[in-house]
């Protein structure tokens, strides 16, 4: 499971 | 951040930078659907929501600021500033048969049921097919000024940057993420048609007409 906060692109 | 991403992020800020001066100058939003415009915002508004919560770099924060800023800015163009430009006969894309399946999906097909994560997965479905009202008045029209060429085929390299930059992150950081992916491909592919017509018609130096 991926958190919000690995979503480090735009 | 490697070269595919860098040179993505900085087409999309040529795009919408593209879209915003042509606007500006022209004095006029012809030929621009207000309805794509209106859903890249709904895009970047539940993506950037992670604004509060997540810090990940100076760049990072800095861009998602200036895609907000230029999105809604380019609306309150369209919708205030030069609403008699509009061309409101022809964008007649029903945008709720688009955010109505990526809401659905995003609470079915997601990381992680939580609110900031569907609003996320949300935004990516929904951005996939964000551009289809300005496609589906290009093709009303039959036509688009050159500049309107020059955004969509920055919009469009844009995505297809953002796939090298996803089979890198998969060799180099072993960092990949299913859905981003899936709907990147499927946005690129939307434009594959349009990039046909762009680089044998609009590059040549003759406008984006169809064939009738």
């Amino acid at each position: 499971m991926k958190k919000n906060s690995n979503h480090d692109e735009l | 951040m490697n070269i595919f991403r860098l040179l993505g992020d900085l087409s999309h800020l040529l795009a919408i930078i593209i879209l915003l001066v042509k606007i500006w100058k022209t004095r006029s939003c012809a030929g621009i659907s207000g309805k794509s415009q209106i859903l890249f915002a709904v895009v970047y508004t539940s993506r950037y929501l992670d604004l509060i919560n997540a810090f990940i770099s100076p760049y990072n924060t800095i861009m998602k600021i200036v895609f907000l800023a230029a999105s809604y800015g380019t609306i309150y163009l369209m919708y205030m500033k030069f609403k008699a430009t509009y061309d409101v006969n022809h964008d007649t894309f029903r945008i709720e048969f688009l955010i109505a399946p990526a809401a659905v999906l995003a609470l079915i097909v997601n990381h992680a049921f939580e609110p900031l994560e569907i609003l996320w997965t949300f935004s990516i479905y929904l951005e996939s097919v964000a551009i289809l009202p300005q496609l589906f008045l290009v093709s009303k029209t039959g036509e688009a000024e050159s500049i309107t060429s020059h955004y969509l085929f920055m919009l469009g390299s844009y995505r297809a940057l953002y796939i090298f930059n996803w089979i890198y992150r998969y060799y180099a950081e072993n960092h990949y993420d299913l859905i981003a992916i899936v709907a990147g491909i499927v946005q690129t592919v939307l434009y594959c048609d349009f990039f046909y017509l762009y680089i044998t018609k609009v590059l040549k130096g003759k406008k984006l007409q169809l064939p009738a």
